[in-house]
């Protein structure tokens, strides 16, 4: 099962 | 005070009827280096990242730094009523909390001013780390639309793999499953036409494509899109727009739970 990632799991603010 | 004209006010309407589907509100950045927007859809899967260079304006005044919030939508209602061929500037006064655009006919005949109400938002500015991706394809951006396309109509979900055969999207759903491959195509007369694959590592990500379908909305600003893939990381879908800039879409995998 492939679940749906966030793009804020990748890019963090700044 | 800030005052942007654009001569090919067209590229603006094709800006906005990119974005307004995945986007309801964002801010727009304005400073020396241009005009820029950086939002994520409602669900923060995916990311779009718009550049609009000042060089490419052929008047270019931004005093200060600002950031004005927009609806999409009403933005778009409103560069709609510019015809094709209308200069657009972009007007607004320190402070204000409104916006104008200005449409001028190419023989200066016909001017208009629609002014906007700006809005707060509260959107957090997220840092997109330079990558090394595992490889980079480049290929027609309406052929890139047609695969989307027709693959959304058997299922939800896109595999592009990345290997040296070529380019694989391939989807799955209740009807059947379609794999359509690509080859690199360099021989073709001309470059907007072909198909390149620059390939460091093969590469396989999974993709809603709803999303995907939503970013092929900015095909009409270029006639190629460059879609930079690597594991475990967002897929990039860049569209150039020329002499000014970009818009890029980024977009979150679906990974093993």
């Amino acid at each position: 099962v492939r679940k749906q990632s966030q793009i804020t799991a990748f890019f963090s603010p700044g | 005070m800030l005052e942007l004209r654009l001569v090919q006010g067209n590229l603006l309407k094709k800006v906005l009827e990119a974005v307004k589907d995945l986007v309801t509100d964002a801010n727009f950045d304005c400073s020396s280096t241009g005009f820029s927007l950086q939002a994520m859809d409602s669900s923060h899967v995916a990311l779009v990242a718009l550049l609009l260079r000042s060089e490419g304006f052929e008047h270019y005044r931004c005093d200060r730094n600002v950031s004005m919030g927009m609806n999409l939508n009403n933005m778009a209602k409103m560069l709609k009523c510019a015809g094709n061929d209308d200069i657009v500037t972009i007007k607004a006064d320190d402070g204000s909390d409104t916006v104008t655009f200005m449409f001028e006919s190419p023989n200066q005949d016909k001017i208009a001013d629609f002014e906007m109400k700006l809005m707060d938002i509260d959107s957090e500015h997220l840092g997109i780390p330079e990558a090394e991706y595992h490889a980079i394809v480049r290929m027609p951006s309406s052929e890139f639309a047609r695969i989307c396309k027709d693959l959304s109509s058997i299922g939800d979900t896109v595999v592009i793999s990345v290997t040296k055969e070529g380019v694989k999207f391939s989807t799955r759903g209740d009807i059947g499953n379609a794999n359509v491959v690509c080859r690199q195509n360099t021989t073709v007369d001309k470059p907007e036409e072909s198909t390149t694959i620059e390939m460091h590592e093969p590469v396989s990500l999974t993709f809603a494509l709803r999303y995907m379908n939503s970013f092929t909305k900015a095909t009409p600003l270029s006639s190629t899109v460059t879609i930079s893939l690597s594991s475990e990381l967002p897929v990039v879908v860049e569209y150039k727009i020329a002499e000014m800039g970009y818009i890029r879409f980024y977009l979150a995998p679906k990974i093993e739970d």
